[in-house]
């Protein structure tokens, strides 16, 4: 598994 | 929020609105894909599943809901409203070669193995390809409408100005996505194709041939 980012984004 | 960011956000809303002005002044679906434009509904339903869950601003919520009432709203004037002008025969595209792979994509390849992220992986994995239908659809076809380059354009240029953004983020902020960035790569060079005739060809020409 990656890091989970931040889901600012659309 | 950098200006990469916002255009990008904004050449999206455009490509949408384009498309379902298009449909409504014309009253005619016509050389639109279908198919295309319930892949989008879906992405946009599995991605914004988050608005349920957690409130990011009310720039980030307005847009989404936004987005996710124009591409249903889309679906219905093809589907419903203007069924009759929709050509289901050019539009045969096989949509099962794509949810497929990529819902087992989504669950092999993620950040967290949740219900939530997955969705959201496969959204992300969905997008880069659900235009696919459309641009096979006008190359069987071999043309269209200026309206429709347009759209196109706007849609190709937005996922280009989010890998700026990207680029932006990973210098200024130290943030990057690597799911959304490999899979905004891919959807930007399905696009490169379509970029070069768009801009060598279809700028002033109608209507527009391949």
């Amino acid at each position: 598994c990656l890091r989970t980012p931040v889901k600012d984004e659309l | 929020m950098n200006v990469f960011r916002l255009t990008g956000d904004l050449s999206h809303l455009a490509a949408i609105i384009i498309l379902l002005l298009k449909i409504w002044k014309s009253r005619s679906c016509a050389g639109i894909s279908g198919k295309s434009q319930i892949l989008f509904a879906i992405v946009f339903t599995t991605r914004y599943l988050d608005l349920l869950t957690s409130f990011i601003s009310l720039y980030n919520t307005c847009m989404k809901v936004i987005y996710i009432g124009c591409a249903y709203a889309t679906v219905y004037l093809i589907y419903a409203k203007f069924r009759a002008t929709y050509d289901g025969n050019h539009d045969s595209f096989r949509v099962e070669f794509l949810v497929v792979p990529v819902g087992g994509l989504s669950v092999l390849i993620n950040h967290d193995f949740s219900p939530l992220e997955i969705l959201w992986t496969f959204s992300i994995y969905l997008e880069s390809v659900a235009i696919l239908p459309q641009l096979f659809m006008i190359s069987k076809t071999g043309e269209a409408e200026t309206i429709t380059t347009h759209y196109l354009f706007c849609l190709g240029l937005y996922r280009a100005l989010y890998l700026f953004n990207w680029i932006w983020r990973f210098y200024f902020e130290g943030f990057f996505d690597m799911i959304a960035i490999v899979a905004g790569v891919v959807q930007t060079v399905l696009y490169c194709d379509f970029f070069y005739l768009y801009v060598t060809k279809g700028w002033f020409s109608r209507p527009y041939r391949l």
